[in-house]
């Protein structure tokens, strides 16, 4: 699966 | 709230040093980016707030003079090893790409959903948890249940919006607080202390 790669979660 | 209850109470009694160890290994394999990437500066000042705190807190609980007195050495016994290395061999295998910072990044998801464990194990060997360190996994636990209505937010307002490995570990990590939070919201109501059946 692809998913989105900005990781702007804490 | 934990490092303020440490730093005003010098007294650290029923606080887990594995639990605050774990969270030191997850912010620093997590937060990795902070040398190559910039989301916001609220992003940027938040991931150095969780590695300060943490890392505070650790050296409070090991070297300070009169908090070190006060840890439960040995009621803290978690073998955090039976953590640490089914979370790495799951990052390495389970992934988005092998690159050494995506499969820290992804031990970091996997461990920061059971790090609580070795706190909630020493909680309810205490017989009487201080309202503070309540409080403070509560509040821990509740940031956390908040991000599953921030996801679902996401999902329904962002197109293309979606991360399995954080939705899955996330969910499992507010799981485990329902026990916790049982005991909490009944021992408020009460007006009791907070004690957790063992």
């Amino acid at each position: 699966f692809r998913e989105e790669k900005e990781k702007d979660e804490l | 709230v934990l490092l303020l209850k440490i730093h005003a109470t010098k007294n650290c009694s029923g606080v887990s040093l594995k639990t605050q160890e774990l969270y030191a290994i997850v912010f620093v394999t997590r937060y990795l980016d902070l040398l190559f990437s910039f989301i916001s500066l609220y992003n940027t000042i938040m991931k150095l707030i969780f590695i300060g705190s943490s890392a505070c807190i650790i050296w409070y609980i090991r070297f300070h003079r009169v908090v070190s007195q006060t840890y439960d050495r040995e009621q803290d016994t978690f073998r955090v090893i039976f953590l640490i290395l089914p979370c790495l061999l799951l990052g390495i295998f389970i992934n988005h790409e092998f690159t050494i910072t995506e499969i820290l990044w992804t031990f970091s998801i996997y461990l920061e959903a059971v790090a609580i464990l070795p706190q909630l194990v020493l909680l309810q060997r205490t017989k009487n948890v201080d309202t503070l360190t309540g409080n403070y996994v509560f509040l821990l636990g509740g940031y956390r249940a908040l991000y599953l209505l921030n996801w679902i937010y996401r999902f329904l307002t962002e197109p293309g919006y979606r991360q399995w490995i954080v939705w899955i570990s996330g969910t499992i990590q507010t799981a485990i607080y329902c026990d916790f939070f049982y005991y909490y919201f009944q021992s408020w109501r009460r007006n009791e202390k907070l004690s957790l059946p063992s």
